[in-house]
């Protein structure tokens, strides 16, 4: 499975709507201070399933959505789509269907086809966040095994949020050992 | 249980003696399980010795060395079940040049296995290794925006506030 | 004994709000004793606005403004009792360009009441704004030199390990 | 009381005498990583009078005497010299004597004169560390208090170590009231 693009709005201070595209290599983000960096792996880390408001740098879930500026009022919506392509028997069978599929016809030929897949997750105010994939409802449980599956995921160690190498050479060897079990 | 979590820190402490010689440019180090017979209540130690030092716990090491070391940890970590995507950021910011210009050649091995790299940093030379710039910007306060730079402007970019 | 520390922390406050701003080149911030009857047991929490944004906990702003802000506080301290000599060991380390030149400015301002500085950097822009450069040099592994630099000397010295 | 220079012999890495100039104004200290700067700033702190090991980075406070390295053996002694200038009566009368005097006469007189103090540390192995200022035996607590008056001292609001910045920001409520307390 491979990422292609992260699109994201309303999402904290990304009120207006913007892509990062993924391509393959190296890609260097960069700006200065409080400009919105570590807002964008947020957003990576919240559409692939982080479920503590905490770890998103927030109060509540809730906050994650443009709480607005001068000049411009608060949003009650934020949205997040990360787009990914991959063989087809990638993908949990719950999550499959409903989406554009580079395959063709049915049975043993169609697991192994190309699929692209939209995860979609979005917040509205007092309303809580859900998923889509490819459109259709899902489960954040799904999505989560998802990204799990992939060896990725919101805390995996494919993700080193600032701070997190500072956390790791801080902590008691008992507690080490407990951040590298939750990243392998 | 206790046999699979014995073999996963074989394994890291595999590759994590690897990246170390390779993020340092030389020297040793390796992980010890300590402190209780049963493996899943044991701490994790790590032993570093930069070339031409000694070899220390890494508490004792400079600010860069303890960096540098626990992100051979943390690579070490990925390598044993790699994903499509890995994000940093801003790890290289206690960094020389010479530390960050092995960092980024390690980036970019592990880049042409197939793994595709976000990575948030200050650092001027971290910058010129990138095979592509993106830059945020506030030009509306409190209002982020994403652009395409090269590196000239990127220079540019990360001077103003 | 309770008068004489909220009369610190009231000077404290005041140095905090005013180096914030100049820090920041703008916003405003405040300091808040919480959580206890007694000051001799609160908590100190730090609100802060950087320049557009919105009032937040130090905790959710980014790390950059994090560090700028942490450093108005220990800087606010500083001066309610300053001393002869200041050292800073790389506490530069996330600031962008524009945050680093104010923080310099700042840095000059103190000294010209008499507070000598060493400030440890690997800053390009702090090092532009130092007075005098020392540079500490491994030439025989394990073994530190320290030696008086030029600007020039300097980019080469930190890119070499 | 104002700071002229640092002088160490033999401390962690800096095995050969060095001597570090503090002028008046901005000096900077910079070059590549686990080069020593960090352990100048330990040195000056150490000969202000700091008595734990942990905050020297050190097993025991022995561990601060040159350890050997490729193709040069362990020391059996460390020293830093620690230079000051200033009014006589800034100087606790204890550590008075003994020095170079740029004032002259006595009495009120004597009061007002300039002094140069060199505040020695040395420790040597299995025996301890002790103090000489201007080359007569002090204790660690007259030293201690000098620097205490001068607003200075090793964890004084003046010393921002490497990652205490960090710990400020970490720290919990009550926690960073107190590292402000024992700077103030
Ligand atoms: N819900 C929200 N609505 C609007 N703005 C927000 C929201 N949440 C956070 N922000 C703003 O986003 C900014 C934080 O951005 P971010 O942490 O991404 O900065 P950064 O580019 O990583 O900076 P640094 O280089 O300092 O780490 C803060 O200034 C904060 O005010
Ligand atoms: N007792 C000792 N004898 C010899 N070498 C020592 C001793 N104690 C520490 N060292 C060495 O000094 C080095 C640490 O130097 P220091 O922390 O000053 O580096 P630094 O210049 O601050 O680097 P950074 O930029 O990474 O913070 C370590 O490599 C360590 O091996
Ligand atoms: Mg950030
Ligand atoms: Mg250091």
């Amino acid at each position: 499975l491979q990422f292609t693009s992260l699109r994201l709005s309303g999402f904290k201070s990304f009120v207006e709507p913007a892509e990062l595209v993924i391509a393959p290599g190296l890609t260097g983000i960069v700006g200065p201070n409080g400009c919105g960096k570590s807002n964008l792996v947020e957003a990576l880390r919240w559409v692939m399933g982080e479920s503590s408001a905490r770890q998103m740098r927030a109060g509540e879930m809730e906050d994650v959505i443009f709480g607005g500026c001068a000049g411009r009022p608060a949003r009650t919506l934020a949205e997040v789509t990360l787009c990914l392509a991959g063989p087809r028997n990638r993908v949990p069978a719950v999550l499959r269907a409903g989406g554009p599929d580079r395959g063709e016809g049915s049975g043993a030929a169609a697991e192994e086809g190309e699929v692209e897949l939209d995860v979609r997750r979005r917040i509205e105010r007092t309303k809580g966040s859900n998923y889509r994939v490819n459109g259709r409802e899902a489960r954040a449980r799904d999505v989560q095994l998802l990204f799990a599956d992939a060896a990725s995921g919101a805390r995996s160690a494919a993700m080193v949020t600032q701070g997190q190498v500072t956390e790791l050479i801080l902590a008691r060897p008992a507690e080490r050992r407990l951040l590298l079990d939750e990243a392998a | 249980g206790r046999e699979r979590l014995a073999a996963s820190f074989a394994a890291v402490d595999g590759h994590f003696r690897t990246l170390f010689s390779r993020l340092f440019g030389g020297g040793q180090a390796y992980l010890a399980l300590s402190e209780a017979d049963d493996p899943l209540e044991a701490g994790l130690e790590i032993m570093a010795c930069p070339p031409g030092k000694k070899l220390q716990v890494l508490s004792l090491l400079s600010g860069g060395e303890q960096v540098l070391t626990a992100l051979a940890l943390r690579f070490a970590v990925f390598l044993t079940n790699p994903a499509p995507v890995c994000v940093l950021d801003e790890v290289d910011a206690p960094l020389d040049d010479a530390n960050v210009d092995r960092f980024c050649s390690l980036l970019s091995e592990m880049a042409s296995y197939g793994t595709r790299f976000l990575v948030i940093t200050h650092h001027r030379m971290t910058m010129a290794r990138m095979d592509r710039l993106f830059g945020v910007t506030m030009a509306e306060r409190g209002v982020s925006q994403l652009v395409s730079v090269d590196l000239q402007r990127a220079e540019a970019l990360r001077e103003t506030a």
